[in-house]
């Protein structure tokens, strides 16, 4: 899987994931990437979300929705709402890991497995580019 | 306003002995690739949503990476992409599923976002609604790496489905 949050000049925030799903899957099996509020979401009241990981417990945990919704009306950042929503993917037994940026441009890269192939540019034009 | 953008290319557990110094270096280069390319995008004045496909186009075309070319493989050892995009501004959305010929899936689910009244549209709907659009298809096989092939076969031979990259192996029992 693989996916993009930006936001451009204009404070417009898009988010978009793409995938071949699982390995060995079957029966027309359809994870979390194309499930708009599980694996992609993007609102510029609060921010973009791109998600990766086991995609059975990213829908029943609604998890790109469930941040925006922790920081629209919980007021928290967008670091700790990804954190809480892969706490909940825990719970149900599942892993993965979530990018996603606010409608400021602050980052969050947050993942519960040993990895997660990611990659940050902010506003100062730093590259960050990390594997583990 | 502040301009950023941020990507993945998927999550789980790296398999040290399957990660060489060669292929670490190559994900690196090619994440820094398709980084540098949405950024160049939003810095020119152009819009996250191009910024978005540009990069995830990158990733697609990329052998590294579970989505278009380099795609994990089904049961029956066949390529099954799928995409969605959304748009902060407005909440609109596009998506497909179950494609087996859309070469960039991510340009299929903005034109769906774009060109339908749908949010979704899966398998052979999908895949007829891209060739309506003009939309570049390929054949399954070009999709299909070697990497992936002998992935799905020892999965199979396990029984067994893994929801992540081979060289992030995590083999989980549906």
């Amino acid at each position: 899987t693989v996916g993009c949050v930006a936001i451009d000049k204009n404070g417009n925030i898009s988010s978009g994931t793409s995938t071949g799903g699982t390995t060995n899957k079957k029966w027309g099996r359809i994870g979390d990437a194309p499930i708009i509020g599980a694996g992609t979401y993007a609102n510029n009241n609060c921010c973009g979300i791109s998600a990766t990981g086991w995609g059975e417990h990213f829908i029943r945990n609604v998890v790109a929705y469930d941040i925006a919704a922790q920081m629209m009306y919980n007021d928290k950042s967008i670091t700790e709402a990804s954190r809480e929503s892969l706490e909940k993917v825990m719970k149900t037994g599942g892993d993965g890991g979530v990018i996603g940026l606010d409608k400021n441009g602050n980052v969050s890269m947050e993942f519960n497995t040993a990895g997660m192939y990611r990659a940050f540019i902010g506003n100062d034009g730093e590259l960050t580019v990390k594997i583990y | 306003n502040n301009i950023a953008i941020v990507i993945h290319g998927g999550a789980g557990t790296i398999l040290k002995e399957n990660m060489t110094p060669e292929l670490e270096s190559a994900y690196l280069q090619k994440l820094e690739e398709a980084v540098k390319t949405g950024y160049q995008i939003l810095q020119e004045g152009g819009t996250s949503q191009k910024a978005v496909e540009e990069t995830i186009k990158i990733m697609e075309n990329s052998p590294l990476f579970n989505a278009g070319v380099g795609a994990v493989l089904t049961n029956d050892e066949t390529v099954s992409l799928d995409a969605s995009f959304m748009e902060g501004s407005n909440l609109n959305a596009g998506a497909i599923a179950g494609s087996k010929y859309i070469k960039n899936p991510i340009s299929a689910a903005i034109s769906v976002m774009d060109d339908s009244p749908h949010v979704l549209l899966s398998s052979e709907g999908a895949d007829e609604f891209a060739i309506k659009m003009g939309l570049d298809t390929m054949p399954n096989s070009y999709f299909i790496t070697e990497r992936r092939l002998n992935s799905v076969r020892r999965a199979k031979k396990n029984d067994e489905l893994s929801f992540v990259d081979p060289f992030i192996n995590d083999y989980k029992y549906g």
